[in-house]
């Protein structure tokens, strides 16, 4: 499974 | 965090320091597109919609407001006030950028990572991003005398699009997971409309003349 990585940059 | 992915945002960090400065000590906007820092408010609106909701680190936070809080204030400077607004150049900045906006959005329904409004949002503002420096570049090519704060503003907007960039690339081969194609690609785009300014802002430095674009 292809995860999303969290969305921590600006 | 890496040290691309920090050198980046500091570049940022300059880019509105420089502005910020031009336009509170100076009192002067000349040189500087309003339509691009609208899109700018709106790109930051947009993405940090999560920013009440999902807690990342205190960095993230207080970077977040102060972007908001830059990009808002900048455009309430150079429509309201009253001796910044007088040196605005708006003969010459005269992009249509709302026929960017509804593009970005469009395509934003179409390709995101999820069909939520947030998600949506988050792409619309990524692909804002990519197409939001285009009015400040064609009123550059029609400014006759760019000043240096006004050419290092838009350079460093530059750098900190290329090593955010070198972060990926970091990200990519230490961070297993790490994959935001939307943004990769925005991001390579956006970064490939600086090219030009790039090679003329280099060698007006290296011949030590001042920064003029060909029309």
């Amino acid at each position: 499974e292809c995860l999303i990585a969290p969305k921590d940059e600006l | 965090m890496n040290a691309f992915r920090l050198a980046g945002d500091m570049t940022h960090l300059l880019s509105v320091v420089v502005l910020l400065l031009k336009i509170h000590t100076i009192k002067s906007c000349a040189g500087i597109s309003l339509k691009t820092q609208e899109l700018y408010a709106l790109v930051f609106a947009a993405r940090y919609l999560d920013l009440f909701i999902h807690f990342i680190s205190l960095y993230n936070t207080v970077m977040k407001l102060v972007f908001l809080a830059s990009s808002f204030s900048i455009v309430w400077y150079m429509r309201r006030h009253k001796i910044v607004r007088r040196t605005y150049d708006k003969d010459h900045d005269t992009f249509r950028h709302h026929f960017l906006v509804l593009p970005c959005l469009a395509l934003a329904l179409l390709i995101n990572e999820r069909f939520t409004f947030r998600e949506v949002m988050w792409a619309f503002s990524i692909y804002l991003e990519a197409v939001a420096i285009l009015p400040q570049l064609v009123l550059l090519q029609r400014t006759r005398n760019i000043d240096n704060l006004t050419g290092q503003y838009v350079f460093f907007l530059g750098a900190y699009r290329v090593l955010y960039i070198l972060n990926w690339i970091y990200r990519y081969f230490t961070e297993p997971h790490f994959v935001h194609w939307i943004s990769w690609v925005a991001g390579i785009v956006q970064t490939l409309l600086y090219a030009d300014f790039f090679y003329y802002y280099i060698m007006s430095w290296k011949n030590n003349v001042k920064l003029e674009l060909p029309a």
